[in-house]
């Protein structure tokens, strides 16, 4: 995008261009050129770089208020439920947030709740020992529900900080599957009526606008008080978030940054608004 | 003089008769919006309607339907031509084993649709080898094993050391060995923009030569999905792609960037998690699908 030239039609074209590329998606772009446009139209803007620089607030507007901090429960431990489609994420996320909250000195304790696809449980194993993590874990095919219900027991006897609890990855179309998850809910919130603290969905970034489907479905099914946004590292700008916010009031917790389990990072606003239009 | 002013009239009267830059403008406005609602690229969407209003100019109305809906019908019909063959199948070796080298971004479904296609291609009397070529992702191995399995078709792994292009080469000459016609690789998950890693992809093809690159989608991918389709075709000359997860309510419209940006036919699509789920591609479910 040229800085420095005038302004003419053609310029708007290519902001729309840069935001619908970014998948932030018709209704989101059609309401930020809408007031972009009003904004130009009252205090005449010189040159693209004015233009653009509106443009990026109107962008951070749109995310402002946005709370990214995690809720801890008054006691130990407090359970992090993790969901979302297939591949999206979620057992790498885990692993991350596992380190992030060991780095902070917390006790960690997984749960192994996808009993179903190949290689799961020890995949998540895998991650658990290189972090010197408990992993909470059934046979194979076994009843995710009893699952969660045998780890929060388990957190709650190892004087545990946190729970954090893996799903199976399941499309939101599948009514049999979101039951499922549903039950985990219900029998964790049965031993800890204020669990799961959070629940967070992993949205995979090069998702185009079928993620906010996923967070409409998620949400009404289960509750959700957070998103974390996977393979930011990649060249998708992930720009549902928008629409995420504005529409179901979901804020971004956290971003995913790569396959290590270094690689999550705190959402920040406005760095995720100038990465659009790195 | 005549003959001008006689075609003014003629034209004139057939003009009433044509679809109308209103009507053609009109539709299109809403084509336009379904098609970005679908996932399809920005720019692909302002060329294909662009190519569309050209050939709909001008056409002679069809009795008892809608100018609107001839217009669609216009798009419906551009739209399954694009996205064509109807069906384009795997092509195999003419001698020695088929090489198949499924790669793509991380979380695609790449080594679950390695399985479907093993047992795919078992069912038609084939003997397929599956290769664990990822080494990277925590029990990658294990879970193409875990598949292997259970569709009773061997697995070709090594832990000591070797690296993906080695795998792959030695698992080609215990192929020929043990009498497999299909050699299907699963490879790690990687960016398009990870130079090493698609230095590695490249690697790979190098020393296996595979008669079958499949690029590997999410039938969910948004806007990126031109980037990352793009570089994998010009770092590797795909054969063709598999999209995945078309058993979700995705509107697959990443499907139509990737054919334009790319010219390669998508063979199969994946419909779900169990390892029968494997389908041919017929395009014109995934235009409807795509139209909403
Ligand atoms: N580049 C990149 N890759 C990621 C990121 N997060 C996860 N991945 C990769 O994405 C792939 C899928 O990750 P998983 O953690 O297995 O995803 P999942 O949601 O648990 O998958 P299912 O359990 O099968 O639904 C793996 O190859 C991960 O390494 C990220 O932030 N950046
Ligand atoms: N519903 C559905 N799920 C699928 C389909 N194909 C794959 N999956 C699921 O998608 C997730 C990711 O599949 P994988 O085969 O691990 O993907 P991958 O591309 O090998 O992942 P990486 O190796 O980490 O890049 C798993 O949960 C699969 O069960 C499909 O067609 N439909
Ligand atoms: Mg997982
Ligand atoms: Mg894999």
């Amino acid at each position: 995008f040229r800085l420095r030239r005038p302004i003419d039609p053609q310029v708007l074209e290519e902001l729309e261009e840069i935001l619908y590329s970014a998948d932030v998606g018709g209704e989101e772009v059609a309401r930020v050129m809408e007031r972009l446009q009003a904004a130009h139209r009252e205090k005449r803007m010189e040159d693209t770089d004015q233009l653009l620089g509106r443009l990026k607030e109107e962008l951070k507007v749109g995310l402002q208020g946005m709370d990214s901090g995690l809720r801890w429960s008054a006691a130990p431990p407090t359970v992090l439920l993790v969901v979302g489609v297939n591949g999206s994420g979620k057992t790498t996320t885990i692993a991350k947030l596992g380190k992030r909250f060991q780095d902070e000195g917390k006790k960690v304790v997984f749960a192994a709740c996808d009993t179903f696809r190949a290689a799961a449980m020890e995949q998540l194993q895998i991650w658990a020992d290189r972090l010197g993590i408990d992993l909470v874990h059934h046979q194979q095919g076994a009843d995710p529900a009893s699952v969660a219900f045998d780890a929060v027991q388990a957190a709650l006897s190892r004087k545990t900080d946190v729970l954090i609890i893996d799903t199976a990855g399941r499309l939101h179309t599948k009514d049999h599957l979101m039951r499922e998850l549903d039950k985990v809910v219900r029998v964790v919130k049965k031993k800890l009526p204020d669990a799961p603290h959070e629940t967070l969905l992993v949205l995979d970034a090069t998702t185009g606008q079928n993620a906010l489907t996923q967070a409409k479905t998620f949400r009404e099914m289960i509750g959700l008080t957070g998103v974390v946004m996977a393979k930011l590292d990649g060249t998708a700008k992930g720009g549902i978030v928008f629409a995420i916010y504005n529409q179901l009031q979901v804020p971004v917790k956290f971003v995913g940054l790569g396959e290590k389990m270094e690689d999550l990072e705190a959402f920040d606003p406005a760095a995720f608004v100038e990465g659009m239009f790195g | 003089a005549i003959t001008q002013s006689f075609s003014k009239v003629f034209s004139g009267l057939l003009q009433r008769h044509r679809l109308t830059d209103e009507n053609i403008d009109e539709a299109l406005k809403e084509v336009r919006t379904a098609l970005l609602a679908a996932d399809v690229n920005f720019r692909v969407v302002r060329q294909f309607i662009d190519n569309v209003r050209l050939k709909a100019v001008g056409q002679t109305l069809i009795q008892n339907v809608r100018p609107g809906e001839q217009v669609i019908k216009v798009v419906h019909d551009e739209l399954i031509e694009l996205m064509g063959p109807k069906h384009s199948p795997l092509e195999f070796s003419t001698e020695g084993p088929t090489v198949i080298m499924m790669c793509g971004l991380q979380g695609s479904g790449k080594t679950t649709t390695c399985g479907k296609l093993a047992l795919r291609l078992k069912g038609q009397g084939r003997h397929p080898l599956l290769v664990a070529a990822d080494i990277q992702r925590p029990a990658a191995v294990r879970q193409l094993q875990v598949l292997g399995e259970q569709i009773s078709v061997p697995v070709h792994a090594n832990t000591n050391g070797t690296a993906p292009p080695g795998i792959c080469q030695e698992a080609l000459t215990k192929a020929k060995g043990d009498g497999k016609d299909v050699v299907i690789l699963d490879t790690a998950g990687r960016l398009h923009i990870d130079d090493p890693l698609m230095k590695e992809l490249e690697e790979i093809a190098r020393v296996t030569r595979p008669h079958q690159i499949l690029l590997v989608c999410d039938a969910m991918l948004g806007q990126d999905a031109v980037n990352s389709a793009k570089s994998f075709n010009e770092r590797l000359a795909i054969h063709g792609l598999i999209l995945t997860k078309m058993d979700g309510d995705a509107r697959g419209g990443a499907a139509l960037s990737i054919k334009q940006v790319t010219g390669k036919p998508i063979k199969f699509i994946g419909v779900g998690e169990k390892i029968e789920d494997i389908e041919v591609f017929h395009p014109d479910r995934l235009v409807s699908r795509m139209l909403g």
